[in-house]
This record gives C-alpha cells, sequence and structure tokens, in this order.
C-alpha cells in the first residue's frame, strides 16, 4: 500500500536524522506513480502533487518526527478535499416532474445505473417513469423495458425509428399523464468526438432542462477519462457522475480525474449487475481505496 | 509534442514519458521504454527530436512484433469454434456481430450462440447481429443454463457441417468467483462435444481500460486460456496503450480492433497502424 511503501521509503532515512529535501522529492515520487498506476490521469496528477507539495511545506513536514505518516494525511486529506467531503445526494425539483439525465461512452452502464435510479427512488416512494431515447444499439428500448419490469417501474418509448430528442420532449407530457414525478432519461452511449451524437445530447439538454445530468463511467476507465469528461462537461451543464463497476478490483483513480474534470461530484456508485447494487459515494472510502 | 530539429534533453524525455502514461501504457512499462531509449540515445549517439521519435517507434514496434496478430479460422477437423469472453459493456456481442458478417461475406457458413441468458434483452440484441450477418442463431429462453446453450450450438455447429461457431457470453468481472467458474463450464461443456474446441478464445477489451487490462487478461488467461485479444473503440480517443504490457507480460496478442459501431467496424491488428496511432 502507499502508506507502507512511504513508510519504508522514509524509514532507511529515519537514522541519518531529519528528512532532506531529496527524501521529500523521493516521497512524493512514490505518490506520483501510485496514483498513475491507480490510473488517476497524469494531468490530474501533476495538478495535484503541487497541492501536496505546498501543504507538505506549508505543514513543515521536512522537520517532522513522523514523516512518512505526516505525508500520507496529507495526500489523504487533499483527496477528500478534492473529492468532496461528504456525499451529495441526488437533486429533486422544486415541482414535479424532476428529470435526470444519464450520459455517457459506450457500454459504461448508463441502461442499468436507470433502472438502479428508478428502482431506488420507487422505494423512497417516488413514481418514477423509465424513457428509451437509445434508438441506435440492438435492443436497447427491449432492455430498458425488460429493466423497468424488474424495478416494478413505468417505461416509455417511441420506438427506434423516432428521434432521440422528441422521445425526451414526449416524455413530460408521457409522465404526467401517467403520475409520474421522475423522469430518467437512458440515452445512447456516444463519442465525445462525434459531433452528431454531442449535439444530439446538447439538443435534448437545452429543449428538456434536466434537473440533473448525471455522466456514467466505468470505474476501470483509464487516461481517457479527462478528454471524455471534459467534451461532456463542455457541451453539458454535468451536474453529476455515477461511477459503475465498482464492485471489480479497479483502482478507480478515474474518479479523481472525473471530478477534476467535471467539477461534479460523484453522486452513485455500481456495485454490482443487479438493480439494487447503487450505492452513494463516500469520499472518504474512495481515497483510502485509491492510496491502497 | 515532437518538434522537428529540437535536441534531446530532460525536457523531451519528460515529454514523451507523458505521452506514454496518456496512452495507458502504464507506469512498468512506460519506465522500462525510457530506458531503454536513453540507453540507444548514449550508444547510438542519437541528437535530436526526429532521432528519438524513430527510437521510441522502434522499441514500441518490437515488444509488438513477438506476437502473432492473426488467426486461423479454419479447423481441419469439423467446425471452428470460438468462444468470446470479457467483462461487462467491452463489447462482446457488437463484436461477435462484426466477426460472424466478416467469416459470412468469406462464404463460411456461420452459426451464433447466444450463451448470455442473463442480461436483459441480450439474446434479442444478438439475434437483431444475427439478422445483419444472414447468419443462424441457437438460443434457449431467459435464465436458461449457459452451458447448455453452449452445447447445442456446439451439437448444432457438428451437425449442420459449420464453418464457425461463435459463442458470445455474458459480460463479467474476473473478481467473481462463481461467474468465472460458470465460464470455465462453457469451455469445459464444448470442449467435451467436440474435442480440440474451442480453437479460438478471444478477450473483448474496451480500449479505454486503464491498468486493469492487464489485470483482466490476467485473470481470463488462467481461467480459460486466451488465445487473442480484440480491442474495441479504439474510434474513441483512447488509445490502447496496455496492450504492450498484456504482449509482453502474457505473451497474448491483439488480433482485431473494434472502431465504431456499425457491421464493418473491424480491422485486422496492424502493429505499425498502432504505434503511429498513439502519436496522433
Ligand atoms: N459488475 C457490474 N456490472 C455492471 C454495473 N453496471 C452495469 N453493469 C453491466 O455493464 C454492462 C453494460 O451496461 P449497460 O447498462 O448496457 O451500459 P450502457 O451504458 O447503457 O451501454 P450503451 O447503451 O451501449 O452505451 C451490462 O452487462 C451491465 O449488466 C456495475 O455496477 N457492476
Ligand atoms: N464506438 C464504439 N462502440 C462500440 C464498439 N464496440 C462496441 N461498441 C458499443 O459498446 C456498447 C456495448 O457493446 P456490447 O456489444 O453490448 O458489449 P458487451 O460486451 O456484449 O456487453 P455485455 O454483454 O453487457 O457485457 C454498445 O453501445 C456498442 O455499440 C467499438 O468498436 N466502437
Ligand atoms: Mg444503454
Ligand atoms: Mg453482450
Amino acid at each position: 500500500s502507499l502508506s507502507q511503501k512511504l513508510d519504508s521509503a522514509f524509514k532507511s532515512i529515519r537514522g541519518q536524522g531529519r528528512l532532506t529535501e531529496k527524501n521529500m522529492k523521493d516521497g512524493l515520487q512514490e505518490i506520483r506513480m501510485a496514483l498513475l498506476e491507480a490510473d488517476v490521469n497524469y494531468k490530474v496528477v501533476k495538478k495535484f502533487m503541487a497541492e501536496v507539495l505546498e501543504a507538505a511545506e506549508g505543514q513543515k513536514v521536512l522537520e517532522s518526527i513522523h514523516p512518512g505518516q505526516q505525508i500520507v494525511k496529507i495526500v489523504h486529506d487533499e483527496l477528500i478535499k478534492l473529492m468532496g467531503e461528504k456525499n451529495e445526494p441526488l437533486r429533486m425539483a422544486d415541482k414535479a416532474p424532476t428529470i435526470i439525465m444519464m450520459v455517457g461512452l459506450q457500454g459504461q452502464g448508463k441502461t442499468t445505473t436507470s433502472g438502479k435510479l428508478a428502482l431506488k427512488l420507487k422505494k423512497s416512494g417516488r413514481k418514477p417513469l423509465l424513457v428509451g431515447a437509445d434508438v441506435y444499439r440492438p435492443a436497447a428500448i427491449q432492455q430498458l423495458e425488460v429493466v423497468a419490469k424488474q424495478a416494478g417501474v413505468e417505461s416509455f418509448s417511441l420506438g427506434t425509428n423516432a428521434n432521440p430528442v422528441d422521445i425526451c420532449l414526449m416524455a413530460r407530457g408521457e409522465a404526467q399523464m401517467r403520475g409520474c414525478d421522475v423522469i430518467i432519461l437512458d440515452t445512447a452511449g456516444r463519442l465525445h468526438v462525434d459531433d452528431q451524437m454531442m449535439n444530439e445530447v446538447r439538443q435534448i439538454a437545452t429543449q428538456v432542462n434536466p434537473t440533473e445530468i448525471l455522466f456514467v463511467a466505468n470505474a476501470m476507465t483509464g487516461q481517457d477519462a479527462v478528454s471524455s469528461a471534459k467534451q461532456f462537461n463542455d457541451v453539458l451543464p454535468l451536474t453529476g457522475v455515477v461511477l459503475t463497476q465498482m464492485d471489480g478490483d479497479a483502482r478507480g483513480g478515474a474518479a479523481i480525474s472525473l471530478i477534476e474534470v467535471t467539477g461534479c461530484p460523484v453522486k452513485f456508485v455500481g456495485t454490482g449487475e443487479k438493480l439494487e447494487a447503487l450505492d452513494a459515494f463516500h469520499p472518504n472510502r474512495m481515497a483510502d481505496q485509491i492510496l491502497g | 509534442k515532437i518538434v522537428t530539429g529540437r535536441s534531446i534533453d530532460d525536457a523531451m524525455f519528460d515529454d514523451l514519458e507523458e505521452t506514454l502514461i496518456a496512452s495507458d501504457m502504464g507506469v512498468e512499462t512506460t519506465l522500462s521504454i525510457v530506458d531503454e531509449l536513453r540507453d540507444r540515445v548514449k550508444s547510438d549517439k542519437l541528437k535530436n527530436a526526429e532521432d528519438l521519435y524513430g527510437a521510441l517507434k522502434d522499441a514500441l514496434r518490437k515488444r509488438l512484433a513477438e506476437g502473432d496478430h492473426t488467426i486461423n479460422w479454419t479447423s481441419n477437423n469439423g467446425p471452428h469454434i470460438t468462444l468470446i469472453a470479457g467483462v461487462n459493456g467491452s463489447g462482446k456481442t457488437t463484436t461477435t456481430g462484426k466477426l460472424a458478417a466478416k467469416l459470412a461475406g468469406e462464404n463460411r457458413k456461420v452459426l451464433l450462440g447466444a450463451a448470455d441468458t442473463f442480461r436483459a434483452a441480450a439474446v434479442e440484441q444478438l439475434m437483431i447481429w444475427s439478422d445483419r450477418a444472414k447468419v443462424d442463431i441457437i438460443k434457449h429462453g431467459e435464465g436458461a443454463d449457459p452451458a447448455s446453450v453452449a452445447f447445442d450450438a456446439t451439437d448444432a455447429a457438428l451437425a449442420r457441417n459449420v464453418d464457425n461457431l461463435l459463442i458470445d457470453t455474458a459480460g463479467r468481472l474476473h473478481t467473481k468467483v462463481n461467474l468465472m467458474e460458470e465460464l470455465k463450464k462453457i469451455q469445459r461443456v464444448v470442449q467435451k462435444r467436440h474435442p480440440g474446441a474451442p480453437h479460438e478464445v478471444l478477450l473483448v477489451l474496451d480500449a479505454t481500460t486503464g491498468q486493469n487490462g492487464l489485470v483482466q487478461a490476467r485473470q481470463f488467461t488462467e481461467a480459460l486460456h486466451v488465445t487473442g485479444i480484440i480491442l474495441t473503440k479504439l474510434d474513441g480517443t483512447a488509445k490502447g496503450g496496455m496492450a504492450f504490457a498484456i504482449q509482453q507480460q502474457l505473451g497474448i496478442s491483439i488480433k482485431y480492433i473494434g472502431v465504431g459501431e456499425g457491421i464493418d467496424d473491424l480491422q485486422p491488428f496492424d502493429p505499425d497502424e498502432f504505434v503511429d496511432a498513439l502519436f496522433e
């Protein structure tokens, strides 16, 4: 683990008196390597390490008796500062319906997460409507309908010949008719470099004006997290991130990159394939996981 | 970033290191490549950016060259059988459809096995691909035992004298012991029905995956003996740099790359193009 690595890095110099600038540099390099190995984007690591160095200088770590421990605490605290001090819940609209729009790259878990959110909202007394706005992926609408049935919630779509913007616009009237107070728009996976598809989500967001726009990404995402999230954030007013497949063994450094680049909190984490597997994001636990 | 004529200095090595890290090559592989380059700069007395760039591409190509990036799709003993596996959402079902179309286009008789009996509308999704590729499909009802679908598909492939059988499986995390056991059972059942099969076990890996890609390759090959990798979503901005560690540490080569969501968006792996693309 990082704390063990740093402990041993600094133990070897303890008998020689105080920590030197060189020791500090080596210790910080260990941290940088650990974050890169955890899939944090290298630009985000650079910025983060500058903050850590500043904090270390400010706290006069060079004069400390336990520099290794102190640095680990600094890194941990800086991670918490970056990720948010506590869990940020889902925003509800002042006046129904609350509209949640799910966006992201292909295969990250949007449709499954839409179902999970619907189930969670139903359990907390809401009446969600799942909207199938993916007219491209083979059997995407059927997938959403099966998920809706499994969650015991309503679903709506207009088939694969409809325009996703129209589907999302019509969802409002549909929700009102059925007495649903939350609308979850499941959009198609798309590349941030596909201008036509990015224009489609821009149009949906502009015309529907969602309460939440959640960027869904897989916890195993590597350096590309920054490119995709930045582009989505430029095109859409993202309000939150969902990190899926946290039940795997990926270190999840993408979480840091996504929060840094979008300025949004991670609201939920997916922890399995079943519809119950959606947990609140806890910055403290994530910091421990990333530091190993 | 590689400005022509610029002479080699530490800043250039830093830029280079960042480019390799940004491509998901990982810390270990990146440091080993950079060390190799520093040695070459000394031994060959390299002078400027172009020299370094050339040496870098050589070092990267060399690491991929030891792999075999082709698949022999013909079995000399009945149907050639391929198992498609990988973690959730990596592109298995779509890739199965693309492979089916490619093989059918070579006038082969192709059969699909819909062994994902778990995920919502998984069978329906593969059925649409079988329609698009104009090939037959073996499927059971929802919740059926995946191994029995695999068995029936193998059985049908033999009975119908099929050239190629492609079996699509459910996405699963390598950390789930029971799901990995299920995958091993699928392989065993196919092997039992047709000794020598499956001839190919392809791990479908999403190019946006970071260092976990190496872990996935290691775990899946431990369970099934993976014979090749298909790296998908390279039409995005992710570079798929973990391919180098997978080749070097596990000896597993990339066979094809996915470059889109359409039926023709599958290309044979070209190491030179892959290396060039890292710097675009
Ligand atoms: N283990 C695990 N699997 C998940 C999780 N979330 C989603 N999945 C699985 O990931 C795969 C992809 O999920 P989808 O919901 O189809 O992803 P998507 O983003 O809607 O995909 P596209 O619409 O094609 O872009 C499926 O096999 C899901 O069951 C999670 O938290 N853990
Ligand atoms: N851009 C792009 N998208 C791809 C590529 N391959 C697959 N996809 C998309 O990725 C998403 C997931 O593809 P699937 O084929 O359902 O993935 P899977 O591995 O079968 O998913 P599970 O069965 O749920 O584990 C779909 O939206 C596909 O269209 C590719 O090469 N490029
Ligand atoms: Mg979907
Ligand atoms: Mg599939």
